[in-house]
């Protein structure tokens, strides 16, 4: 199983619309796909069109309580299962603070389930707190989605340094496996610029950094107001416009994903 | 001296880009005005031109040790102040919790400035911790920047919740001014829906609520580049492109803002 975590500090620049999108795709080509909510926000359990009864168990139940994975996926297509977050979940960094192997907990879970499914995609909030910890604890790679503007650049060298940190300390076989820019305006110089300095930067890696042998994808997500539309249905964008740019763009990502060496 | 917070958890929704141009429009009609950021990212800091030097007083040393606020404002135009923020004020929220008055410290730094100035708006980071109840507790009102997205109104809820809570413990004058709808796309269903959405829930708000009262701005702020350009070059978008919609639409909010009477 391939583990992916997405991941972005900065709000808003596309981390669960890639997240939910990508994990669909795989499954339609094929691919048995289990996608995580880890943000309390739980934009990607309202993006697949996912209601909660009131005792149904989350992410929270499995990471407080070490509810079993099995207990806490649900299905919601052919292929793909999600395990749901929920408000819950904003009290758990709270909770778990104080608790023993408190960064371990989600690939714990994980290591349960390795043999049901060919991908895990997690879907992580904007922030560098103990959820996104668990995930980089996690998972074997990160992909970083980045709007193609200056002040997203910012705060791209923490999140960096945290996933360096993060590598050294709890997981040496994490790395990043790629940017993919999201919101992509074509034919702005921005965008231009934004690529050219985000290429550089990833060629210009040292061999020790977690980001070495990290590719700028070469699928650009353009803005495309499907995207934007269809959390509202609770749809991904295959089942919602299915011929948009939108659509056309996830699947060369996840194709492009797909094709990535698992081991470089 | 008119004080507002502009205030919104999710990320990436323009509360910046909010922040920064309307001060300079009001500086520009010939106001005094006060732009805090209240952001550990520094992005309004940044916008502004601002490059500290390493011994820079900033808003953590206003917070924290209580360094007065003529120390820390600069100026960065014609009757346009920053109070500046840096990566320290990360630790602010942790070194704060323990300590006394740890809600009302910016409201006690601002009355000491009430006759200095004729606007004071604070910049507030996608979160509605100890940083942002700092800023609920100290401003009379507040701009709520909201993307016309589905997964944006998702959010609205808890935000105006906390907003109630701060007015009720801590703060009886507070009231929200208005909802201005950011990166607007014209002629797209789901903004409209969104708009429609958003103007019947102000208006059906009972009148014991915080946003009774409170309007959905007329001025659209639409999507524009140049918006997004100007803060790679540290200027505002009235000094980077003068001519552009972005330039037009912020003159047009900061008039709308200057007409709210101060006291309904
Ligand atoms: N390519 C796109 N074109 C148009 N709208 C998009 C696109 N990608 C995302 N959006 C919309 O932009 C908003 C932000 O995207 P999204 O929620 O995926 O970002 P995020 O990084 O997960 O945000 P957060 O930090 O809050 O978790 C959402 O309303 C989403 O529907
Ligand atoms: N009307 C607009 N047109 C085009 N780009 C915009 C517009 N408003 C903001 N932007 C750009 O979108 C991005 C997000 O905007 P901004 O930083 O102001 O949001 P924010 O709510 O302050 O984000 P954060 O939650 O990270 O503080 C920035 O890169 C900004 O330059
Ligand atoms: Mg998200
Ligand atoms: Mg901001």
């Amino acid at each position: 199983m391939r583990s992916l975590a997405i991941i972005n500090q900065k709000g808003g620049v596309g981390k669960t619309t890639t997240a939910v999108n990508v994990a669909a795709a795989l499954a339609r080509d094929g691919q048995n796909v289990l996608l995580i909510d880890l943000d309390p926000q739980s934009h990607a359990t309202l993006h697949v069109g996912l209601e909660l009864t009131p005792e149904q168990p989350t992410i929270y139940d499995l990471l407080v309580d070490g509810t079993a994975l099995g207990d806490v996926a649900c299905s919601v297509g052919e292929r793909l299962a999600v395990i749901p977050s929920s408000v819950d979940l904003v009290s758990a960094e709270l909770e778990l603070a104080g608790r023993d192997a408190r960064e371990t907990r989600l690939r714990r879970a994980l290591a349960a389930c390795r043999e049901a499914y060919d991908y895990c995609i997690v879907d992580c909030g904007p922030s560098l707190g103990l959820l996104t910890v668990n995930a980089l604890v996690a998972v074997q790679e990160v992909i970083i989605p980045l709007q193609p503007h200056f002040l997203a650049l910012q705060g791209l060298g923490r999140l960096l340094e945290t996933i360096a940190r993060a590598r050294q300390s709890l997981n040496p076989e994490l790395r990043v496996t790629g940017v993919v820019l999201c919101m992509h305006e074509h034919g702005t110089r921005l965008a231009q610029e934004v690529r050219d300095d985000v290429a550089q930067f990833l060629a210009s890696a040292a061999p020790d950094r977690p980001w070495h042998g990290a590719r700028l994808f070469a699928t650009l997500i353009r803005r495309n107001i499907k995207l934007a539309e269809c959390p509202s249905f609770g749809r991904t964008i295959f089942d919602y416009a299915p011929g948009s740019h939108g659509a056309e763009d996830y699947a060369a990502l996840a194709r492009e994903i797909a094709a990535v060496a698992s081991s470089p």
